[in-house]
């Protein structure tokens, strides 16, 4: 009976996503909302754009440890430590793998006049936003949409390198500013090497019909590198006051909410501002992770499986503390929390043949003999007393119906 | 840290709140 009430029942077949797009039912408040879909799913103009670039579960998982290194790597130093150039990014080596071409999922927003529409991914840890323009100096990626041009809009204009605006790019970047004929340049490097360098300046954004913003300070690229999947870019949605919901904090008061969809497949929403929100929505508190200021801090006190609570204590967590992450494809816990919840959940899913692990994750299964499955249900507890319930889909990464993987991993150390 | 990351986030409202400093989550948020 615990069984069947903590569990899901799971079609195999509803496993992998579909090849069609499935546009989501949820009519949100229309006038702030933009569509998110995954970069890689047939949503996405850049998967029909660039098909043969997909790249596969493992190369996905690959990046998303080089994104978590990052992550603990900026949380380690100190910031505003590296001086840039804009000529040093041509030397910098970029790997065959970038943090932001992880597992992410995009929004299309519009910059200049006239506007010109560009497919951004958006990103709740870094905080500036990019896109690639014209001319470019050194080298740029390939990309779906046109490069921007700022020469062909009238509302353009760059940011004087000897102003306070572009000294302030040294917390949202990490890298201290540098100046190019009296123009301000901003560098920005993700951890394995990809990067943006170019101008730092101010340029009209439309995020929907009705919500267009003059003078909203972006990165324009002339020397970017790394696999951003034909994104012409990034929108930068965390804490530091050069982020999107910081710089359009006089309409939305930094209030932003997101639902990713189930699938690649299907699409969801990132919307601005209080309209659409869940009634049935529970608050835990933000809080603020010291030596990385612009992350969403958030304390994970418990964790259930299949209903039971483990037994690991709310401080196991709070040594570390924790993070929400739109761009981090796999949750990552303290290496005592992740071995309890994989070994709670391999005695739950006993009766599946077990597969080989999947990069970072080890605890895999072989469905190709069943036509449902039944898979204990999670849920993680956050401070306050907010339980959120992982939806199925949540619970399972798949490769393959013969590699399904509990989508959990471990630190290195408890106290990462 | 640890890090709460997007697959786990899939289908839920997550509702940022930077001045109130809150964070929220609606389960069935996109349909």
């Amino acid at each position: 009976r615990r069984d069947l009430e903590h569990s899901h029942t799971i079609q195999v077949s509803s496993l992998l996503p579909s090849s069609i797009c499935s546009l989501a039912t949820k009519v949100l408040d229309k006038k702030s909302s933009l569509q998110v879909v995954h970069k890689h799913g047939p949503c996405s103009q850049l998967y029909h754009h660039d098909k043969a670039n997909i790249p596969t579960h493992a190369e996905i998982l690959l990046q998303d440890v080089a994104r978590v290194k990052s992550i603990h790597s900026k949380l380690a130093k100190s910031l505003g430590s590296t001086k840039v150039d804009q000529t040093d990014a041509a030397n910098i080596p970029a790997k065959d793998g970038s943090v932001v071409g992880s597992g992410n999922y995009v929004v299309t927003v519009g910059l200049g006049t006239p506007k010109k529409d560009l497919t951004l991914i958006f990103d709740t840890g870094s905080d500036i936003t990019w896109t690639q323009c014209q001319p470019c100096v050194g080298t740029c990626y390939k990309q779906q949409d046109p490069v921007f041009a700022p020469s062909l809009s009238s509302t353009y204009s760059n940011i004087s390198c000897n102003s306070t605006t572009c000294n302030s790019l040294a917390s949202a970047t990490g890298n201290t500013p540098g100046c190019s004929s009296s123009a301000c340049v901003y560098g920005i490097q993700y951890g394995d090497s990809s990067f943006s360098v170019g101008i730092f300046a101010k340029e009209k954004l439309t995020l929907t019909s009705t919500d267009v913003f003059d003078d909203f300070l972006f990165g324009c690229g002339q020397n970017n590198q790394g696999l951003f999947g034909g994104a012409a870019g990034l929108i930068g949605l965390g804490r530091d006051k050069l982020s999107l919901p910081s710089q359009t904090a006089s309409k939305y008061r930094k209030y932003f909410s997101y639902c990713l969809p189930s699938s690649s497949s299907s699409t969801g929403f990132l919307s601005f501002g209080y309209g659409g929100v869940s009634k049935f929505v529970k608050f835990t508190t933000l809080t603020t992770i010291s030596q990385g200021t612009s992350f969403y801090g958030i304390d994970i006190v418990g964790i259930s499986v299949g209903g039971k609570k483990l037994p690991i204590s709310a401080s196991l967590f709070t040594a570390g503390g924790s993070i929400i992450d739109s761009g981090t494809v796999i949750t990552r816990l303290p290496p005592t929390a992740y071995t309890a919840l994989s070994s709670e959940f391999r005695k739950l899913m006993s009766q599946y043949p077990k597969a080989q692990p999947l990069s970072i994750l080890d605890t895999c299964y072989d469905f190709t003999k069943f036509s449902s499955v039944s898979v204990p249900m999670i849920s993680i507890f956050f401070r306050g007393g907010v339980e959120v319930p992982i939806a199925a889909k949540g619970i399972l990464y798949v490769n393959t119906i013969s590699q399904v993987c509990l989508a959990f991993a471990g630190n290195n150390d408890d106290t990462d | 840290v640890g890090i709460f990351g997007n697959t786990q986030q899939k289908t839920l409202q997550v509702v940022y709140d930077g001045v109130g400093g809150k964070l929220g989550f609606a389960t069935g948020g996109c349909s």
